[in-house]
């Protein structure tokens, strides 16, 4: 079977991105 | 807490604190100054005559809005950010929309039953059009539940840690060293906790909510399916691309 987040790219944008501001 | 100095529990509870507050929407002062600013008559009515799909959409783009901002949260907590990435997103994924659920109590206003919504408080009768009553009702009812026992900042702050790092989430690579960093975690928040109430079932009572919060997110999905089995179009185009890759995998 195919691990569920295999899919998964934004949030790994999301963590990978270094950012100490808000998301906004 | 047996292994674990109070110096660690005091040093992991301040950072959580810390990225909560860093990471929240809206203060708590904010949200005290818009507490018994609530839409008006005509405003509701203008949300009930939306189309099904378009208040769906509002909706679907809010709850990305505050995932991203939970995002941040976790990414703050020193010990997430020292699990393997597989470990973090799977969490993520499984746990975010817990953690805007939990988040929802303090924007919440249980002496009216009403929840912040772009810049307003509203009923439920605001969520009409979404077709979903028992998932609104579902989930006012645990923000009400929630809203009960009083939770300091610190308390939801380091519950909403406890919540997104479970591990009980399938298909984690390093179950154990999930399961360390949440029993620290929580014996922070118990450490915490016998501060400030003087009913120390307070950490049970809150603990017996998590298989409310897991049901809820459960109906959120399948009410999201029955939605996308009627309007394919609007979830495939018109929803954030962030919400289809949490909630809608097979899109």
């Amino acid at each position: 079977a195919m691990k569920p987040h295999q899919k998964v790219t934004l949030l790994q944008l999301l963590l990978d991105h270094k950012n100490d501001e808000n998301p906004d | 807490a047996p292994g674990v100095t109070l110096t660690e529990l005091d040093r992991i509870a301040q950072n959580i604190i810390k990225s909560h507050l860093e990471t929240c929407q809206y203060t708590v002062e904010e949200l005290q100054q818009l507490v018994w600013q609530t839409h008006s008559y005509e405003e509701i009515k203008m949300y009930q005559n939306k189309t099904r799909e378009v208040l769906w959409q509002q909706c679907a783009i809010q709850l990305t809005h505050a995932i991203q901002y939970v995002v941040e949260f976790a990414k703050r907590i020193t010990g997430f950010m020292e699990l393997c990435q597989n470990d973090q997103i799977l969490l993520l994924k499984s746990g975010c929309l817990e953690v805007v659920l939990v988040r929802m109590c303090r924007a919440f206003n249980p002496l009216n039953n009403t929840v912040l919504f772009e810049g307003k408080y509203g009923g439920m009768q605001l969520f009409k059009s979404l077709g979903s009553d028992d998932l609104v009702s579902a989930a006012f009812d645990f923000a009400k539940s929630l809203c009960s026992l009083q939770l300091t900042e610190e308390e939801i702050a380091l519950f909403s840690a406890a919540v997104l790092i479970s591990p009980d989430r399938p298909w984690l690579m390093e179950p154990r060293k999930v399961q360390k960093l949440q029993e620290k975690i929580y014996f922070a928040l118990q450490h915490v906790m016998q501060k400030n109430h003087l009913d120390d079932d307070t950490l049970t009572k809150l603990i017996s909510r998590i298989p409310t919060l897991s049901a809820l997110c459960n109906l959120h999905t399948e009410e999201l399916q029955a939605f996308k089995q009627l309007h394919p179009e609007t979830v495939n185009m018109l929803f954030p691309p962030l919400y289809k890759e949490l909630f809608n995998p097979d899109s």
